[in-house]
């Protein structure tokens, strides 16, 4: 199923959620 | 009084018929709607009020075709005093039962709001005014072009109104309505919409279709037209940039550098864009109306729904 | 709707001219199928018999051209202009746009300088264009251009046709995030039991001292 690995694969890039050096500082 | 109000209505009456619209609202304005030697019932107050007022509305439109080109602004007399006659309107509209008036009061209003560059309110107006079920009131037909142009007229009103949070409602709205993917405008309206900058040939080919007063020139010498559009683009590339210098601003916004700065600073202390100006390195920070923490909430929230919408494919191939 | 909802009538549209056409006119479909400004994906019309049929014919050059639209970049087709046809600016754009997908494959962050080398585009203005115009506004990637730090931060980006050897390391990907996942339920479970230890003990505590002062105030009366 092309159309599913493309999606999956689309998917996995949004990994990791948010990577921003503001982000950190927040979450910590 | 009597015979006075006669002459000056057949008066009236051959201005009208000769399209001096000015003269003929002038001649109705002699009549005093107040008097009290005479029994005058609401009604006719009414339709009288509103009469005057659409051919102020007539006359002002007239000279906006004239002035207009002139390329200055103009505080017109005429769209001042139907703006005067439809407020008196509004006191007598609300006990009227005459069905064809109270359009015609609501047409009227919705023009001289729009005459008056109060865009938003002129906007909800029209788009009230489109929403019209009935096909005949009294004895005038209300056709489907008809409330084609209040819809239209009602985009174009939203699109040129200042860009901000009300804005966007009002364009949420015409874009969720379905009769708007016929219009002719809708491609701008969507790309509005979509908070898309829009390029110069397409701001051009929406001036195609503006009125005279809506192309009318500000005090600072840049139109309507112009404010509504940089405003948008600029909203719209607060949404596509972290930051920007303000030559690339400039260069993607088609104005100075500095007239872009000025409008980001002016948005932004209006609080209709977030966002902060270095003026040293001339570059501005857009900031995203959410926190950083619940980006990273929306973003997990994106990540799962993809992950659904894969689990769900997987289940309708029956994998 | 997400591009894969968007194209895919489009992707059964071109399989079915691709089972029904053959030679010469194939080689059409192909360019028809490659120039679409709304068609981002080429397996499924890769695997059309008639299509793999073209190896080794004088049309084998079309299925290279498609087979670069399904995996390749602006810069392998640059690398190997002389043995595919001329790409025509639809075909053009469309394997920059590609080109990008890939990029944001392997990072989220994408250096202008990188993408200016891998577009072929000269300077920031016409860059940002193409990302704004044909990439964001295309939505086949969402995120954000930072001119400061000249880098394109991806959000989102639609997925491309996968190369056989990529579905190993996307096993492994969803392997590690499973085990991730399990992980974190796992501790928050174990928080969870933390939290309510905690707060027994807290209400223990809490009772024994209300016992203490009922006993002190009996003691004194």
């Amino acid at each position: 199923e092309n159309s599913l690995l493309r999606q999956v694969s689309s998917l996995l890039r949004r990994l990791p959620a948010i990577e921003s050096g503001k982000f950190q500082d927040d979450f910590l | 009084e009597e015979q006075v109000l006669i002459i000056r209505e057949k008066l009236a009456e051959l201005y009208e018929s000769e399209q001096q619209w000015s003269r003929a609202a002038q001649m109705l304005s002699g009549i005093d709607l107040d008097s009290g030697i005479r029994m005058i019932d609401d009604t006719y107050r009414l339709s009288k009020c509103v009469q005057i007022a659409r051919l102020y509305l007539e006359s002002a439109k007239f000279a906006a075709k004239n002035d207009g080109s002139a390329g200055f602004i103009w505080q017109d007399d005429d769209a001042v005093n139907a703006e005067a006659f439809i407020n008196k309107a509004s006191f007598l509209v609300s006990n009227s039962q005459q069905e064809v008036l109270n359009l015609q009061y609501k047409v009227c209003y919705a023009r001289i709001l729009d005459l008056k560059r109060k865009f938003l309110e002129a906007a909800l107006r029209y788009y009230d005014i489109s929403q019209i079920e009935k096909r005949q009131i009294g004895d005038e037909w209300i056709d489907e072009e008809a409330l084609q142009q209040a819809l239209t007229a009602a985009v174009t009103c939203t699109i040129l109104a200042a860009a901000g949070p009300q804005r966007s409602r009002v364009l949420a709205t015409l874009y969720k309505d379905e009769r708007c993917s016929k219009l002719k405008i809708y491609p701008i309206l969507q790309k509005v919409y979509l908070e898309r900058i829009l390029r110069k040939p397409e701001i051009d080919a929406f001036a195609e279709e503006l009125k005279a007063h809506q192309k009318a020139l500000l005090p600072d010498n840049s139109t309507v037209l112009d404010r509504a559009m940089i405003e948008h683009n600029l909203l719209s590339a607060s949404k596509l940039y972290t930051n920007i210098s303000f030559e690339e601003l400039g260069t993607l916004l088609g104005i100075a550098p500095q007239k872009a700065e000025k409008i980001a600073s002016r948005m932004i202390y209006e609080d209709r864009m977030r966002g902060s100006i270095d003026q040293v390195e001339a570059v501005i920070h857009f900031e995203d109306d959410t926190e950083e923490l619940q980006q990273w909430d929306q973003q997990i929230v994106g990540l799962c729904q993809a992950l659904n919408d894969v689990l769900d494919s997987m289940a309708k191939k029956g994998l | 709707m997400d591009i894969e909802q968007k194209q895919e009538e489009l992707i059964e549209y071109f399989v079915k001219q691709a089972e029904t056409h053959k030679g010469a006119s194939l080689a059409n479909v192909i360019v028809e199928a490659t120039s679409h400004s709304s068609l981002f994906a080429f397996s499924e019309i890769l695997s059309v018999p008639n299509i793999v049929q073209l190896q080794g014919t004088e049309h084998s050059v079309y299925l290279d051209m498609l087979r670069l639209f399904a995996h390749g970049t602006w810069n392998d087709y640059k690398s190997s202009a002389g043995c595919l046809p001329q790409l025509i600016p639809d075909q053009i754009r469309k394997l920059k746009q590609l080109s990008v997908l890939t990029m944001a494959e392997m990072n989220k962050v994408l250096p202008y300088d990188q993408l200016m080398q891998e577009l072929d585009v000269s300077n920031v203005r016409e860059l940002e264009d193409f990302l704004i115009n044909e990439c964001m506004y295309a939505g086949i990637v969402r995120g954000k251009l930072d001119q400061l730090r000249r880098c394109f931060e991806v959000q989102f980006a639609a997925g491309r046709d996968l190369r056989p050897e990529q579905l190993g390391s996307m096993i492994q990907t969803l392997t590690n995030w499973l085990a991730t996942s399990d992980n974190l339920l796992l501790s928050i479970q174990d928080k969870i039991k933390w939290a309510d230890t905690m707060s027994e003990l807290d209400k223990k505590h809490q009772k024994e001292v209300e016992d203490r002062v009922e006993e002190v105030k009996k003691s004194l009366s």
